[in-house]
């Protein structure tokens, strides 16, 4: 498994990076589980906000108004009014930090807007000139911040207990306690451990983690610890806070065990694999081996719902020209499902089992963001989409290898808009090659 | 009006107040209650 050193690096400039080019962000509407994603609306280009006025010459902090000329996720390349056509003072910023109000922000605290000294002789008077450009313009809402505060709140606390995936064992899960919450991204430290070492960093809608008590509900392995007493101050995160998966009917034609499919190895995210079936769970829980690479006591054998997106029936990826990853050893390459099939008396999970459903989900080939290295998962990096098949994303890590590539559901919530690692604090990976002008 | 969407834009009266004096304006202004 390969994973990516970390560089501890602060001022990566998502905005010169981007520049003002043919490089988009994508929108953050695409990214329902962060903060304003179902929220952003219609905030877009041409939108008009108070901003402080850089260039005012005064000693007091002062605003002025300035239009939105390009949006990348949660930033906004802006221009201040009364440049025209002239992106010489264009700058970036976050759309979502306090000191971005909408329009009426200013005359409401009694602050006079000031244009910047080097346009103020263009303009005598600035009253008519700000009627003629503000008028029939769009601007924030006027709780924009307090959406934005809002929205950042997280319900999961430190010391809430929880289970989930044995990051060494990805057949068993075991309880781990939240250390830490940045932008609804958990810490968890897996319970027994002493000085905290051993911990493990997901999104708190991630489908790898539970409440107390799923793995025994629905009949998956557990790693049972010798603590028989919650400490003060934990408590186990309550069911409700957990991502809901769809119900299923188990009753009529169902997944069995040694049935054949396609899965996303989640030991090499870059690769779908042909896998089987290998254990049957209540509440449409399966329990899948990748073909040739398993562990003789299924201690590689991970947890897919049969909702999953990460699943996907035989001829999947023959269909959508997607490189399938045969079994280790196979040798009679090229890989034919029918062949296979025969050769180990097994059938194929029937494809009406499966997950077809595609959301609108908004990416294009191109669009930046920042997605986590699933393989050093708190790892938050600067990435590529660079192929969309229905709804999944093949992730590219800017300045790394294709093989680093990942695929990702359209719906992960590990991947995030640009300017989220700004926004919440988390530390933002950036490309592993770059230039000093994408320095700040 | 703005372009047909999800969301429900309201025409608001904007206060802007400048060194020369306060006076209001009409913008677009997006209402998330919809």
């Amino acid at each position: 498994v390969k994973s990516k050193t970390v560089i501890p690096v602060k001022g990566f400039d998502w905005g010169r990076y981007i520049g003002t080019g043919d490089i988009n962000g994508a929108p953050v509407g695409c990214f329902k589980h962060v903060p304003m994603g179902t929220s952003w609306g219609d905030l877009a280009e041409g939108v008009r906000v108070e901003v402080p006025n850089t260039d005012s010459g005064l000693p007091m902090k002062v605003y002025w108004i300035a239009g939105v000329i390009k949006l990348a996720g949660n930033k906004a390349l802006l221009r201040y009014e009364g440049f025209d056509g002239d992106s010489g003072r264009d700058f970036w910023c976050n759309i979502c930090v306090p000191d971005i109000h909408p329009v009426g922000w200013c005359a409401a605290g009694g602050k006079p807007l000031v244009p910047p000294k080097s346009i103020q002789h263009k303009c005598t008077n600035w009253k008519a000139f700000l009627v003629k450009c503000l008028t029939g313009a769009k601007t924030l809402p006027i709780d924009f911040s307090t959406k934005v505060q809002q929205s950042m709140q997280f319900p999961f606390k430190k010391l809430m207990r929880v289970e989930v995936v044995d990051k060494t064992h990805l057949c068993r899960t075991r309880v781990a306690l939240v250390e830490q919450v940045i932008g609804g991204r958990l810490r968890l430290v897996y319970e027994e451990c002493e000085d905290g070492s051993d911990d493990f960093w997901c999104h708190m809608y991630s489908p790898l983690i539970h409440s107390i008590g799923w793995s025994r509900g629905i009949g998956h392995r557990f790693k049972r610890s010798d603590v028989s007493k919650k400490l003060d101050g934990q408590v186990d995160a309550p069911g409700q806070l957990f991502a809901k998966v769809k119900d299923v009917d188990q009753s009529g034609e169902w997944f069995k065990d040694g049935m054949k499919l396609e899965a996303i190895d989640p030991l090499n995210l870059s690769a779908i694999c042909v896998a089987t079936v290998r254990k049957v769970l209540a509440d449409g829980y399966l329990m899948i081996g990748i073909d040739g690479s398993e562990a003789a006591d299924g201690s590689d054998w991970f947890c897919y719902h049969s909702t999953s997106p990460s699943i996907f029936p035989a001829g999947f990826c023959e269909i959508n020209t997607i490189e399938l990853t045969p079994p280790r050893g196979y040798t009679k390459l090229p890989f034919r499902w029918f062949d296979y099939l025969r050769e180990t008396g097994s059938v194929a999970a029937p494809v009406k089992l499966f997950n077809k459903e595609v959301p609108n989900h908004g990416f294009r080939p191109g669009m930046k963001l920042e997605a986590v290295d699933l393989m050093e998962p708190r790892l938050v990096c600067v990435a590529t989409v660079t192929r969309i098949v229905h709804r999944l994303l093949r992730i590219h890590f800017d300045g790394w290898e294709d093989e680093y590539d990942q695929w990702v559901d359209c719906e992960s919530p590990d991947l995030y808009p640009v300017g989220w690692c700004q926004l919440t604090g988390y530390q933002l990976q950036p490309p592993a090659v770059l230039g000093e002008f994408y320095w700040d | 009006a703005p372009e047909a969407s999800g969301r429900k834009w309201e025409q608001k009266q904007v206060q802007i107040k400048t060194l020369e004096g306060e006076f209001s304006v009409t913008m677009w202004a997006s209402d998330d209650k919809k």
